[in-house]
């Protein structure tokens, strides 16, 4: 499980304060798929960078596995953040120095796996995800809907027991993004990923368990896809 | 008039020849709103970069009003690119150590309008994209879809006769995404501007004069709005 309780991200600018998280309680069940859905600026990423333990929240605590994140040292946190989270982010983040192939080697080679299966891992999902042909493009020969494969494809690598998709099909159009919700749904269904996806596409409803509405930081709302 | 004659554009890596695009011929009308769909990988963006003089095709020309961009100058291709042609760049592209308002008013700025105007329209194009409350807000004191819209209002500023706007509602959900379609649509009904998009969206066909699909490089259709 993934436990959200009482968490608050305050903001501060001189002596403005921004919100971007007011009092969010959510837990996330082991295996779910979930779609976080909210106008932009109403706190998905700010929220999944708290869950993923990355910033701090301002009040609240995260659980992960009934562990309090705010208890691990740096050590615990970075096995949390390479073994057991899988984050795509909105912006991709991928190295620019690197190939495709070495991107998503690298979280692998970081978690002990031999350089040779990391490779064959890497082509197999680099392949997966329609970039077979790519995979030794770096970034910048490679297009923004490719950029953003390259970081899902970094997200699967080491298996994780949680993915967090930021927005993983803002730049991919209808067949491609479909391709890439039916892996998420098949990593969930199959091996039993929990899969916690922000997203402004419609079409990741039919496969959610359940939705999430945020707005001005807050929860408003949580169905069940057939309440929907 | 926008015209692409002949267009190719190879790219070489080692032995290997991609090409990126492969012989697009189109011609855009002075005041036309037209969208470019395709898949991701397709070319899209390789055709705006060379539509916008931002690289050069290996084979074919581009005319901007008849005028081949090939022959221009250094110094009138910048004019070109700051006062003609407003770019919204799909990864925003936007300078992240300025605020929303200084990215805004930079072009102006170099354009030659006063700053006090200068910052007035700025404030005036971010509240119209929803940001007037988070002017001073550098990039990273932004969300992804406030980011992209920096960009957008950017391209606005300087009143250009055209518009390139790759992929501007990736990062936005429904209701943003509509309301950005929704001004530049006014942008083209009310004064003229071409709007040339590279998108995903499907909300984007409704509002466009003409739809153009790309595949592997090459344009495969064009059909007017009422033919779809
Ligand atoms: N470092 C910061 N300083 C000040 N305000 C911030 C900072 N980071 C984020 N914000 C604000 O917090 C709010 C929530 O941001 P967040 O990135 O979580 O939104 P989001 O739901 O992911 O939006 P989008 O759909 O556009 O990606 C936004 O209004 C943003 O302006
Ligand atoms: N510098 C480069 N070197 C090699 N190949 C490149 C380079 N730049 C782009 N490409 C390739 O050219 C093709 C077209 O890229 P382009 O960015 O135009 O696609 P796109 O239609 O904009 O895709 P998306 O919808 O994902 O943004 C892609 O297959 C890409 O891998
Ligand atoms: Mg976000
Ligand atoms: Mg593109």
């Amino acid at each position: 499980t993934v436990m959200a309780r009482g968490v608050s991200k305050i903001y501060h600018m001189g002596d403005e304060e921004i919100p971007a998280l007011d009092g969010v309680d959510v837990t996330i069940r082991t295996g779910e798929y979930i779609s976080i859905m909210g106008p932009s600026g109403s706190g998905k990423t700010t929220l999944f960078n708290v869950i993923g333990a990355l910033i701090k929240p301002t009040e609240g605590s995260v659980f992960i596995d009934e562990i309090d994140v705010a208890q691990l040292d740096a050590n615990e946190l970075a096995w949390l953040r390479c073994r057991k989270i899988g984050y795509i982010f909105q912006a991709y983040n991928i190295v620019k120095v690197m190939t495709a192939l070495e991107n998503v080697t690298l979280p692998m080679l970081f978690a002990g796996v031999p350089a040779d299966e990391a490779q064959d891992r890497a082509v197999e999902i680099l392949d997966r995800v329609g970039l077979g042909d790519r995979i030794l493009h770096t970034p910048k020969e490679l297009s923004g809907g490719q950029q953003q494969r390259v970081a899902i494809a970094r997200a699967f690598a080491n298996r994780p027991a949680i993915i967090l998709a930021d927005e993983p099909t803002a730049n991919l159009d209808l067949k491609t993004g479909e391709d890439i919700i039916h892996l998420m749904k098949e990593m969930n269904a199959e091996r039993g990923v929990t899969v916690v996806c922000a997203t402004h596409d419609h079409k990741m409803l039919d496969i959610s368990d359940r939705i999430v509405w945020m707005e001005d930081g807050q929860i408003k709302k949580i169905a069940d896809r057939d309440e929907v």
